[in-house]
């Protein structure tokens, strides 16, 4: 500090030196060194020790060799800038469609496997994990919109080995004679998909997504109808979120289009866009027995305008063994409430109904009226409120169409006990 | 378990922000 406050200091010149002598033996080496420390030499002395060069044509090749070490430094960083652009967590999306059209309550979007990318139909799935897809040659599969995959004709698929950790990712990974990994999930309804599991790209509109965990089916059997396959937007380790997370910055949104044949594609969207301006949030919470599921906070519902008395936060809890809680599930049609939750709301909603004619009950469905000839009708309003976020719904939400005579149903159910 | 089914979302878009852990509505978000 005190040298830096003079305005001079002294120097010595000095002319370009000689190469130094370098110890040509080990023992020489190592000699004046502690086993904890190690020689450090200018390169030039390692390589023109001896040389009989001048110290000037010395110099000339040192800067020559700095010339090409910035230059490739240079090069490294606009590379790695580049390399930065294009992997960039860039915004992408797909197309979501009602699966009713195709037979399915579910949602659709339609993205591109393999390459080339063959088009296909996906459930849009936030209560599973893993992605898969109707593979051939079928064991068993049911009948899809689209033709059935096939992994031979994709250049991108690659077949994951039983001793990948990839493999070992899977809940109950099995292995084939080949040393392939098997996978299997069963869904809740008893339906099931079984096939090797892979590596594969996915196209959305013109964004490649590559090496994406992909189950490529051949037995896959119960109620899948009309879709290729499965996208898995959970929360678990082999879900499409969490591997693609860092390319979209781990947000992605989803809006569900009426379910008339008639009504335009909605966007499944991946990236900062996906999240909207206007949107109010709720804390998602974690159960720490299962990382699948979106928990999220339900204190309570209101009812034309009142809270439901009988709607109480603690009918929602997540307790700690993992049980109990409110997940949002884009695979699941209608609402879930635990059943006192049920009845209290339904008991609330036939309240402020009590001037609609009612109508048979339908399917799970035991709160039915008959619209039929009525052009427009007074409904109470119905407000599910999540911790930090009151969401009112359309009445098309909960009062929905289930045949061509004008009878609509109240579109909530209680859960089955046992 | 209770479960927010798809008929009760329809119309929202529904945001999955897992980067700052939260999940938003936005009305008529189609």
């Amino acid at each position: 500090a005190s040298a830096a406050a003079l305005p001079f200091q002294t120097f010595s010149p000095t002319s370009l030196p000689r190469p130094l002598a370098f110890p040509e033996s080990e023992e020489a080496l190592q000699e004046d060194y502690s086993p904890a420390s190690l020689g450090l030499f200018h390169v030039d002395d390692v390589y023109y020790s001896g040389a009989d060069a001048s110290p000037e044509l010395l110099f000339q090749f040192r800067l020559r060799r700095d010339a090409i070490r910035v230059r490739d430094l240079s090069a490294a960083v606009v590379e790695a800038a580049a390399r930065n652009v294009s992997g960039r967590a860039r915004d992408f999306s797909s197309s979501v469609t009602s699966g009713l059209s195709q037979g399915s309550g579910e949602y659709f979007t339609r993205i591109g496997i393999g390459t080339p990318p063959r088009y296909v139909y996906m459930v849009l799935d936030t209560g599973s994990d893993v992605v898969w897809i109707q593979c051939s040659p079928c064991t068993k599969c049911y009948s899809q919109t689209d033709p059935v995959f096939d992994p031979r004709a994709s250049t991108s698929f690659l077949g994951v080995s039983c001793a990948s950790p990839l493999c070992r990712r899977l809940d109950s990974p099995g292995c084939n004679n080949r040393q392939k990994c098997l996978y299997q999930v069963s869904y809740g309804d008893g339906s099931f998909t079984v096939g090797e599991f892979s590596t594969e790209t996915l196209t959305f509109r013109r964004t490649r997504v590559d090496n994406i965990a992909l189950g490529c089916g051949h037995d896959n059997e119960g109620l899948f109808v009309g879709a290729a396959g499965l996208l898995g937007l959970g929360r678990g380790k082999l879900s499409f979120p969490t591997q693609a997370g860092p390319r979209f910055g781990r947000k992605f949104s989803y809006c569900l289009v009426d379910r008339s044949a008639t009504a335009m594609p909605s966007s499944v969207m991946f990236g900062d866009s996906a999240v909207s301006r206007n949107s109010v949030f709720t804390p998602l919470l974690t159960n720490p027995k299962l990382d699948t599921f979106y928990y999220i906070g339900l204190t309570g519902i209101s009812v034309g305008g009142s809270r439901v008395p009988g709607v109480t936060p603690s009918l929602f809890k997540l307790d700690s063994s993992g049980a109990g809680g409110v997940i949002i599930d884009s695979g699941t049609s209608v609402t879930r409430l635990t059943r006192p939750a049920y009845v209290a709301l339904r008991d609330a909603f036939r309240i402020g109904a009590y001037h609609l004619n009612r109508a048979p009950d339908f399917s799970l469905f035991d709160t039915c009226y008959d619209l039929s000839g009525k052009t427009e009708v007074k409904v109470p309003t119905v407000v599910l409120h999540f911790e930090g976020a009151d969401v009112s719904l359309p009445a098309s939400n909960y009062l929905i169409p289930v045949d061509t005579s004008g009878r609509f149903c109240f579109a909530f159910a209680g859960t089955m006990s046992g | 378990l209770s479960i927010i089914g798809n008929i009760q979302q329809q119309g929202f878009r529904v945001s999955f922000d897992l980067a700052s852990n939260r999940v938003g509505f936005a009305p008529r978000g189609c």
